[in-house]
Parts: C-alpha cells; structure tokens; sequence
C-alpha cells in the first residue's frame, strides 16, 4: 500500500540546514499495522505529513496503492487524503469555537463522491467509541487535553479511512483510556485497515505487529512484535 | 505552601452542568515533590490552573504561602504569578511567530520588581537544559511536539520559580528525554524547590515524593513513593 524509497526532506532555517528525513526506506502493505519510535526531532512527524501526503519530499519515491505521489496533481492528492487517509495529528489541529461533534463531522462535509445520509449520526458513534458522548457540544477549550485527543481521534475515524496514521494518538490519556484507544486500533487492525502509529511508549507499539525505530531522520531498528 | 480546602469547580453549559472539581482539600510544603495521576477528564488540569492562580474556585477556600488567594486583587495575583511560580501548560501555550528564544524570554520581560541583567543568556542556558541550544530560532512550527513541549518547560524554569506546575510535561518526549527532564526536576527539588506534576504515566509519576489519584474531581488515593 505504502512504498518509500530513499526519502529525504530538508529544512532551510536562516543558514541552517536540517535533515529531517535522511533516507528512509519503508514498505507497509494492506492491513499492516506499524509503530515508528524514536527520540525527540528523529523525524517521525514528518515522515507521517509525507506518508499522508501532506507535505512532499524533497528526494526519494513514494507510491501510494500503486501512484507515484510526487507525481499527482494537488486535486489528486487531496481526494486521497479525503477519502483513503484518516490522520491523527500530534497537535490535534482541531478548530476553535467548534464543537466536538462539529469538528467530527467536517471530512463527511467536503469529501467529494459518495455522501453519506447522516453526517451527525456517524459522528456521534465515533465520538461514542471514543467515550465522548457526553462530551459531543462542547468546544475543544471546553474538554480536557485527553478529550481533545480523542476528538482528534474520532475525526480520523469518521470517514471509515482504509488507512489510519496516528501521531502520538494516546500522549494525554490514562492507561485505561488509552487501552480502549488501542484495542479500537486493533478492531479496525483486524477488519483489514492499515494503521501506522507514532508513539514514544513501548507499551503502546506492542499493540502494533512491526516496529520502526528512528534517529537523525533514519531508521535504526525494524523488528517484528511476537504476539501479533 | 499550597493549602487547599474542599475546592469546588463547577463548569456551566447550556443546561449541563460539569463538576470539575468536587471537594479538594489539599496541603503541598515547602520542598514537597507531589505527582497527580488520574483519569482523562477526572479534573488534574482545572486543578492547576486554581493551585496556579490562573482560575478561581467556585467553593472553598485556597490559602498560597499563607495568603488567601480569593481575596487578593488581580495586580497581586498577577505579581505571584510572575514571581513565584513558573507554569508548564498541557497545550503548551507558546507564541506563534516567536522564536523559541524570545517565547522563554517572555516571563523576565514582564516581571516587575528585580528586572534581570541578561534575559537573553539566561534564556539560552535554560533551553541548553532542556536539549534545544540547536534550536533556539526555531519557531514553534519548525519544531518537533517534543521540542514545543520542552520549550514549555524551560519558559516555566527562566524566572527560577519557588513553585514549579508541570501539566503532562513529558506527554511528548521518548523515554531518555523524559529521564533528562525529570532528573532536572529532582535536582531542582533537592535545591528546595516545591514541585506539583500532572501525569497519567506511573513510571514519570513514582520519580516524586508523593502522588494523589484524581477521579470525577475527587481524590480517591493518596500514597507515598518509598525511594524518595
Ligand atoms: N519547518 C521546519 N523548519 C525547520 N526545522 C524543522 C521544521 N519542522 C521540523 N523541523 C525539525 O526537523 C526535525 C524533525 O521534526 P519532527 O517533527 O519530524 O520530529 P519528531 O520525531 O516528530 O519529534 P517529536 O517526538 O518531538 O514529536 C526536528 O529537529 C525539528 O526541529
Ligand atoms: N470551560 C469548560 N466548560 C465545560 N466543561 C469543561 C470546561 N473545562 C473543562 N471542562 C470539563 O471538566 C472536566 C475536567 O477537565 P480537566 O481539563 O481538568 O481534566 P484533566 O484531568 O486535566 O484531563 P486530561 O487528563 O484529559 O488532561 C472535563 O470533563 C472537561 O470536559
Ligand atoms: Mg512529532
Ligand atoms: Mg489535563
């Protein structure tokens, strides 16, 4: 499904260079649910803005079911994003003065092709999966941290994605919490969706079945997790 | 230090009605190390933000270094605020635009009473505590979630505050930068530095002195952590 090949992505900062990315190669097939660790400005939030074609690389290959990514035009790349890709932002990105359930709602809203019949009800069942049902009317300043996140959650979610990247998708919740967040990953895990999930907690990327480890914009380590 | 007696938060909603907090009574010392654990949701935040003087209690009474917080006029409140107490976010609330520098120097700009001699080099040595010397002239969008959160924390160490209010201040960092920030924290305690930390990590949680358990606002446990 997703097929890297020598990426690079560079930031130019006044004089400075960084190497955010420097020369990741990666395959995740259908239904492969892939933790990536690493430390702090490894790279691992803007390998997930490439893999999700929200940032484009400045080297390297990346094919996305088959198309050449770099090679789509803007049009192209966003129906993918629409309607292929749910994506869990490590900052939540949610919007201000907008409730829970509104913020839910906005990928049914301005995904183009097959509308669904209702917006708000498949957004109260999401908003539900994530133990927000009554939470749904308030606005993100008006929810715990933990709440935001799981906002942020079910609004990847909504559009029932073929493929989930979650960047630190369980950084402010409880241990409890952040299980049912997980064994909700694994559900959809099981159902056929691809899931690439960013974490900093081991506990959390045994719930994956392969694990990355990055520094410097590479990866170091690659290994597979037993159980699963 | 901090003493709090059956505090009361309760937050209104269109008709709902949102008990933050639900009697918190509560004594923190000089010196002490406490850690807060509990549920996402089960009020840590709004706790803070009342221990911080950033919110006020609806019930019951909130008495800082002996004087009692609710009847103290908004320029005091404001001063103790600056002075005394150094404040690390769970959103992190840094300025956009703003260089990493200039976001840490904030606080010695707008202090009254001692102004510093060199708000620029102090900034720069407490961002080298945190790992950033690198990044000094990013901006928070050109820097890693781990690196905006550690940004967060040199800002609230600048003024060398008596009282140190750490909201999830490792939710984004790998396990070795968590071991850093953390033992920075200890170092600061041994110096005689009051600590109150907000974390839904054990691990982070057992590096204090004493951890309380939160649940729908109350406190459900209390316990000692042995080694410290
Ligand atoms: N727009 C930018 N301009 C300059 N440097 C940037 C920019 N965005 C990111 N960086 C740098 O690139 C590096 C990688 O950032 P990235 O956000 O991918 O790290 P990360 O692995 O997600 O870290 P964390 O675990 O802290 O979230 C960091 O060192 C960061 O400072
Ligand atoms: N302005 C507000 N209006 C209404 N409800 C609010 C408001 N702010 C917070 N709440 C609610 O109060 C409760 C406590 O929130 P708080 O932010 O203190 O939780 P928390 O323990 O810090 O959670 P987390 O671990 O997720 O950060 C939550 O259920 C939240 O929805
Ligand atoms: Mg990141
Ligand atoms: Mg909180």
């Amino acid at each position: 499904t997703i097929q890297l090949k020598n990426i690079k992505k560079t930031f130019h900062l006044g004089g400075e260079t960084v190497h955010a990315l420097d020369g990741i190669s990666l395959t995740v097939d259908r239904g492969d649910f892939l933790a990536i660790i690493g430390t702090s400005g490894s790279g691992k939030s803007t390998l997930m803005n490439i893999i999700g074609c929200l940032d484009q690389a400045d080297h390297g290959e990346y094919f996305l079911e088959g198309l050449r990514v770099s090679q789509m035009d803007k049009n192209a790349l966003a129906d993918i994003r629409n309607q292929r890709i749910g994506f869990v932002f490590q900052g939540y990105n949610l919007l201000a003065r907008t409730t829970a359930l509104e913020n839910v709602q906005l990928p049914l809203l301005y995904r183009r092709g097959k509308p669904i019949n209702h917006p708000a009800k498949k957004a109260k069942e999401v908003l539900d999966m994530v133990g927000l049902a009554k939470r749904i009317h308030h606005e993100p300043n008006q929810l715990s941290g933990g709440q935001q996140q799981r906002v942020a959650i079910a609004r990847a979610l909504v559009t029932d994605p073929a493929i989930i990247l979650a960047d630190e998708p369980t950084g402010n919740l409880d241990s409890r919490t952040t299980e049912e967040i997980l064994s909700l990953f694994q559900k959809l895990n099981d159902e056929g969706i691809t899931i690439v999930l960013v974490t900093h907690e081991m506990d959390v990327a045994e719930h994956a079945k392969r694990v990355i480890d990055m520094r410097d914009g590479r990866i170091i380590n690659n290994y597979e997790i037993a159980h699963r």
